[in-house]
C-alpha cells in the first residue's frame, strides 16, 4: 500500500558534501544538486534543491532556469545579484546578504558575483528535474549557436563572436580574473 | 484554472485578426490580442512572424512550450538545448572545401580559415513543417529563401511547464527588440494572472546586466559587453544579415561518393 511504500522511502540526503559536488572549480566554488533521480520522493513534490558555494569574487555564470522558479536562501557571505526579465531594467540589482531570500522567476536571467567573504546559498527549485541554461562557458547557449548568428545578433566581428563563445571554458562557475588580465581585456 | 474557467463562458465566437504589428528591419511580428477571452480560455498566445529574405529572427526563448507552423517559405532553425553537444563542426580543411557556403567578405575570411566553428544542430525548414520548442530553450530562425518566411507560432501559456502567469513572455538573447508597452509591477507569478497586460519584448536579457560583470564573465572587451547589451540597436527582433548566413550544415543532396576500388568490398581483405 501507499503507506507501506512511504515507510521505506528515502527521505533524507546530504547536499553539503564537497566531494559529491556536481560542478566544481577550485578557483571559483562548487554546486551540489539534488533532484528526483537522487532523491526519488522529490518527483512527488516536484521540487529540487541546489547548494552553492562561490569563492571570493567568483561569478556564477549568467543563466536562467528553464522550467522552475528558484528560491534562494543565503547561508553565508554576500553577493552582487542581478535578475533580468523581459523588461528594460533588471527586476533586482543589489547585494544579497546572509539570511535573506530572493525569488528568481522561471526564465528570468540571473548573475551572481561573490563579495569578499564569498557567497553560499541553498536554492529550492519548483521542479524535480530543474534545468539550468548558462549563457557563458562550455555548456552555454551562446556556445551552442553558430558564430554568425552571434555576429548578426550583437553586431560584432567574427573575432569578437569567437571570443564570446570560447574565452571562458569553465562550466557555470567562473573564477575571478586577475586584475592585470582584466585590464588587458578592457 | 478557476480563473480560466470563468473566462471560458464564451457566448459567441469571433474570427480573430492580429491586433498588433511590430515592424523590424527585416520583417514584422504580429500578435493576436492575448486578452481576448477566446484565447484566454484556451490559455494560448498566437504570433505570426514574417521574415524577409536574409532576415534573422534573433535568438530568444519563451515562457511556454511553443509549436510553430511554417506557412510559407523556407529557412533554417537553430535551437540551443542545454546538455546537447555541438555536433556541427568545421575543421580548417573542411572549411576550405565548403566553397558553397558563403561567408562575410574581407577581413574575417582569412582568420576563419585558420579555425573552424562548432555549434548545435541546425534544422532546415520549409512550408508545411511543424516545429516544437520546449519551454526556455533558446532558438532562432533565418530565411535563406527568395520569398518571405512566414511562421505562425502558438505558445501554450497555460501549460504546466509555464510556472509564470499566463502572459506570453519572450526573452531575447540579442538585439534590442521594442515590442509591446511594458507595465512593471508585481512579479509575474500565477497569482497575478490576467491582472496586467505584461508581455513580450523589451531589450535583451543582457541589457539589464552590469557591463563590468559581462566583461568579466565572458572575458571580452568592454566594447563587446556594451554591444551585448544592444542599447543603441534599432533593428527590432528580425534583423537583416548583410551577406548570406553561412552556418555549418550538411548539403541538401548527398554528393556522389567516389567509386571505391573493387577489392575493398571483397571479404578477407586485411585491415
Amino acid at each position: 500500500s501507499l503507506e507501506e511504500s512511504l515507510c521505506n522511502t528515502r527521505l533524507k540526503i546530504n547536499i553539503d558534501n564537497p566531494s559529491r559536488a556536481d560542478v566544481y572549480n577550485p578557483q571559483a566554488g562548487r554546486i551540489n544538486r539534488i533532484n528526483s533521480r537522487k532523491l526519488p520522493i522529490l518527483r512527488d513534490f516536484n521540487l529540487n534543491a541546489e547548494r552553492g558555494v562561490l569563492y571570493r569574487n567568483a561569478i556564477m555564470a549568467p543563466h536562467w532556469n528553464l522550467n522552475a522558479h528558484s528560491i534562494i536562501y543565503v547561508t553565508r557571505g554576500s553577493a552582487q545579484v542581478q535578475i533580468v526579465g523581459n523588461y528594460q531594467q533588471p527586476i533586482y540589482d543589489g547585494e544579497l546578504r546572509q539570511d535573506q531570500i530572493i525569488v528568481v522567476p522561471q526564465n528570468f536571467a540571473v548573475v551572481k558575483r561573490a563579495k569578499d567573504q564569498g557567497f553560499e546559498w541553498i536554492a529550492f527549485k519548483t521542479n524535480d528535474n530543474a534545468m539550468v541554461n548558462p549563457l557563458v562557458g562550455r555548456t552555454s547557449a551562446i556556445r551552442a549557436m553558430p558564430e554568425e548568428i552571434l555576429q548578426n545578433a550583437f553586431r560584432i566581428s567574427s573575432e569578437e563572436a569567437r571570443r564570446l563563445k570560447y574565452n571562458r571554458d569553465e562550466v557555470e562557475l567562473l573564477a575571478p580574473r586577475p586584475q592585470s588580465e582584466q585590464r588587458d581585456v578592457a | 484554472p478557476s480563473q480560466r474557467q470563468s473566462r471560458c463562458q464564451v457566448q459567441n465566437i469571433d474570427a480573430l485578426e492580429p491586433t498588433q504589428k511590430v515592424q523590424s528591419e527585416a520583417g514584422e511580428t504580429e500578435h493576436w490580442d492575448q486578452s481576448n477571452e477566446q484565447l484566454e480560455c484556451a490559455g494560448v498566445s498566437v504570433t505570426r512572424y514574417t521574415i524577409q529574405p536574409r532576415g534573422l529572427l534573433l535568438p530568444h526563448y519563451n515562457n511556454a512550450p511553443q509549436i510553430t507552423y511554417v506557412t510559407q517559405g523556407r529557412g533554417m532553425h537553430g535551437a540551443a538545448i542545454p546538455g546537447c553537444p555541438e555536433t556541427y563542426q568545421s575543421s580548417q580543411q573542411s572549411e576550405q572545401q565548403q566553397q558553397q557556403v558563403p561567408y562575410e567578405q574581407g577581413q574575417g575570411q582569412e582568420e576563419r580559415s585558420t579555425q573552424g566553428d562548432q555549434h548545435q544542430k541546425v534544422r532546415e525548414i520549409r512550408q508545411g513543417d511543424i516545429l516544437a520548442v520546449p519551454v526556455g530553450v533558446a532558438n532562432w530562425f533565418y530565411n535563406d529563401g527568395e520569398t518571405p518566411l512566414v511562421l505562425v507560432t502558438l505558445l501554450d501559456t497555460s501549460n504546466n511547464e509555464n510556472q509564470l502567469d499566463d502572459n506570453r513572455r519572450t526573452f531575447y538573447l540579442g538585439g534590442n527588440p521594442q515590442g509591446q508597452q511594458q507595465q512593471r509591477g508585481s512579479l509575474p507569478f500565477r497569482r497575478t494572472h490576467g491582472s496586467q497586460q505584461e508581455s513580450s519584448d523589451a531589450g535583451n536579457i543582457f541589457n539589464g546586466m552590469d557591463e563590468q560583470i559581462l566583461t568579466e564573465a565572458f572575458g571580452v572587451r568592454q566594447e563587446t559587453a556594451r554591444k551585448l547589451r544592444g542599447e543603441d540597436d534599432n533593428r527590432g527582433n528580425i534583423v537583416r544579415v548583410e551577406n548570406r548566413l553561412g552556418v555549418i550544415r550538411p548539403p541538401k543532396t548527398e554528393q556522389p561518393r567516389q567509386q571505391q576500388p573493387e577489392e575493398e568490398d571483397q571479404p578477407g581483405r586485411p585491415n
